[in-house]
């Protein structure tokens, strides 16, 4: 583990009453190592470590715990800070119906996160509709159309619509004619180097004014995770991250990344393929499985 | 990438990103920019110029001992599977490959055993209805097993040609998932000698090093003849293939490019390793 690498580190160097900058240089190494390995993004983990060493250097040794063990928990301590300190709730405006829109890479995750979402809102008490704004994706909407039919929210019949964005605004009427207080919106999959596709999900927004826009990432994205949620933030604003297949064993890095390079909250994560598995995000956890 | 102007440490801290930015991992690009450092110590590199080439070159070599297209033999039946973990572009694969085989003369067959994700047959019919392939499927919830042995037993009956399996997708770590998987294959096996002929993992190109772990335990779990790296026409660069290439030495046949029908492209080492530093 991390820890017992930084132990052996701090082993090797004559016993010292602080942290100095020589035995933390070899310590930093064996920490950003760590880091790359679990996919954070080589600028963040650059600014981490440099973050992390004028947090370390000069801190008194304590005797209760090895040097190896105060150094992680530094680090631990400072991931957790990082990613969390924001509440997970979501926001639901004044709106009515509030649209909550869903985009991402292709096969992130978004159809089955959405009816995710909707039975936690429904859960809360909140009449939830769903709509699949996917024209592209053979049987997407029959997807979304099967999810949904198991916890029995309203769902937009698209019928003949081949335009995403009046999908949209229909469904947003449907939903405020017929008393929902919630409508959950699925996008299709796209890239964000797609201009076509990312304009699409501008006049989306513009038409049915969100109260949140939720990132959809997969736990497995490597170094890529930032560019991809920097120009979707840029061009469309991020309210917050939904993190899914978090019930794999990837190290899941990227929840650094996209937190230090869009500073918006990570506010669920998808832990299987069952409509119930969403949980709240959980920044200390998430730090201790970063540092595996 | 900026261009350092004599061999200094600017250069390799340059080169050290740029491989760890495509996914190449720290570990793999820790050695081989060590190797490179050891090179100029022997003074067997000139300049930065050179020492870029001998990367690439050395990148190359270990992709091109592994690439390698797929060759059917004609006049049998030829069973693919295809396997990978949840969202990596399974089902958009197989639709591309029926069409790109049919267009290649071969006889192709689909088939729907993914009975488990809702509307995944109805996803792989459309695709059997854009490359103008039958497309073999039960009732939903149906053992995929059993779709397979039924998939089987209609392809032997009939004419030689290529059988391509769909399966959900499945996080490696579920055991119970792989052990599915690997009494797929045992049925296989049973009714058809040397079947499944290929095992197809696909690989999705954003993934970081976890796809090295998911390669691993598919090749360990249930054998992997051939991989297929999708999603190449966004910005990740799928830089841990060459770790695969590497440590795991399976054989790389297509990468993805895009979302319709012909966006199938055979792995090629050299036009990958050129893209990965552009
Ligand atoms: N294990 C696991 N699988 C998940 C999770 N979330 C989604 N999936 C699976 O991931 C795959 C892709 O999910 P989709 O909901 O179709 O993804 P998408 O983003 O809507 O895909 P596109 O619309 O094509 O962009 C499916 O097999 C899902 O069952 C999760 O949290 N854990
Ligand atoms: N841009 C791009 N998208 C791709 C590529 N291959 C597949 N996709 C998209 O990725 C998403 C998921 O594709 P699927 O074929 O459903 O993936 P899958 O592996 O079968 O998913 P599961 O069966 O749910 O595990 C879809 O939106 C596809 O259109 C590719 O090469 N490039
Ligand atoms: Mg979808
Ligand atoms: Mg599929």
């Amino acid at each position: 583990s991390l820890t017992d690498k930084l132990d052996g580190i701090f082993r090797k160097l004559k016993g010292r009453g602080s942290l100095d900058e020589e035995n933390i240089q070899s310590a930093l190494k064996e920490i950003r190592m760590a880091l790359l390995e679990a996919d954070v993004n080589f600028r963040v983990v650059r600014d981490f470590i440099e973050d992390i060493r004028k947090r370390a250097v000069g801190q008194e040794v304590f005797d209760s715990i090895t040097p190896g063990q105060q150094v992680v928990k530094i680090v631990h301590d400072r991931l957790t800070e990082l990613m969390g300190g924001v509440s997970s709730r979501l926001k639901f405006g004044s709106r009515f119906p509030a649209p909550i829109m869903l985009v991402g890479l292709q096969g992130c995750g978004k159809t089955t996160t959405a009816v995710k979402l909707a039975r936690l809102v429904a859960a809360q008490g909140k009449r939830v509709y769903l709509v699949s704004a996917d024209v592209y994706r053979p049987a997407a909407m029959e997807q979304l159309k099967v999810l949904g039919g198991k916890i029995g929210a309203g769902i937009f019949a698209a019928a003949g619509l081949q335009d995403p964005i009046e999908i949209c605004v229909q469904a947003v009427e449907e939903a405020r004619r017929n008393g929902y207080e919630v409508i959950v919106v699925d996008t299709a999959g796209r890239l964000a180097i797609d201009a076509q596709m990312m304009d699409e999900l501008k006049r989306i927004k513009a038409q049915i004014n969100p109260s949140e826009i939720l990132f959809v990432a997969d736990a497995m994205t490597g170094q890529d995770a930032v560019n991809v949620a920097g120009r979707f933030d840029e061009q469309l604003g991020i309210d917050g991250v939904i993190m899914t297949k978090m019930d794999g064993d990837a190290r899941g890095g990227a929840a650094l990344s996209l937190k230090a390079v869009i500073g918006k909250p990570i506010k669920f994560v998808g832990v299987g393929e069952k409509i119930e598995a969403l949980e709240v995000f959980h920044p200390e956890r998430m730090a201790s499985r970063i540092l595996g | 990438i900026l261009g350092s102007k004599e061999i200094d440490r600017a250069l390799f801290e340059e080169l050290e990103e740029a491989l760890i930015v495509a996914d190449v991992g720290p570990a793999f690009t820790g050695e081989l920019i060590e190797s490179l450092k050891e090179k100029v110590r022997r003074k067997e590199l000139g300049s930065p110029e050179i020492l870029r080439k001998v990367l690439r070159e050395t990148m190359r070599e270990i992709l091109l001992k592994n690439e390698a297209p797929l060759k059917i033999p004609p006049d049998q039946i030829y069973t693919i599977m295809v396997v990978g973990v949840n969202g990596t572009g399974k089902t958009t694969t197989i639709g591309k490959l029926a069409h790109q085989l049919k267009g290649e003369g071969h006889e192709v067959m689909l088939v729907a055993a993914d009975t488990f994700r809702a509307a995944a047959v109805e996803q792989l019919e459309a695709w059997a209805k854009r490359a103008e392939v039958p497309l073999i499927r039960q009732a939903p919830n149906a053992d995929p097993a059993a779709v397979v042995y039924d998939a089987l037993r209609s392809a032997k009956a009939g004419r030689p040609g290529v059988v391509i399996i769909d399966t959900a997708g499945r996080l490696h770590t579920k055991v119970n998932l792989m052990e599915e998987l690997k009494k797929m294959r045992r049925i296989m096996g049973r009714e058809l000698p040397g079947a499944p002929h290929e095992v197809l993992l696909v690989l999705d190109a954003t993934t970081g090093q976890n796809a090295v772990v998911q390669a691993r335990m598919f090749r360990d779990e249930i054998g992997v003849t051939g991989l297929i790296l999708t999603k190449l026409d966004g910005t990740a660069k799928g830089g841990v293939v060459v770790r695969i290439a590497r440590e795991l030495n399976i054989p790389l046949r297509y990468i993805g490019v895009g979302e319709q029908v012909d966006d199938l492209r055979p792995f090629r080492a050299g036009e990958f390793v050129e893209a990965l530093f552009a």
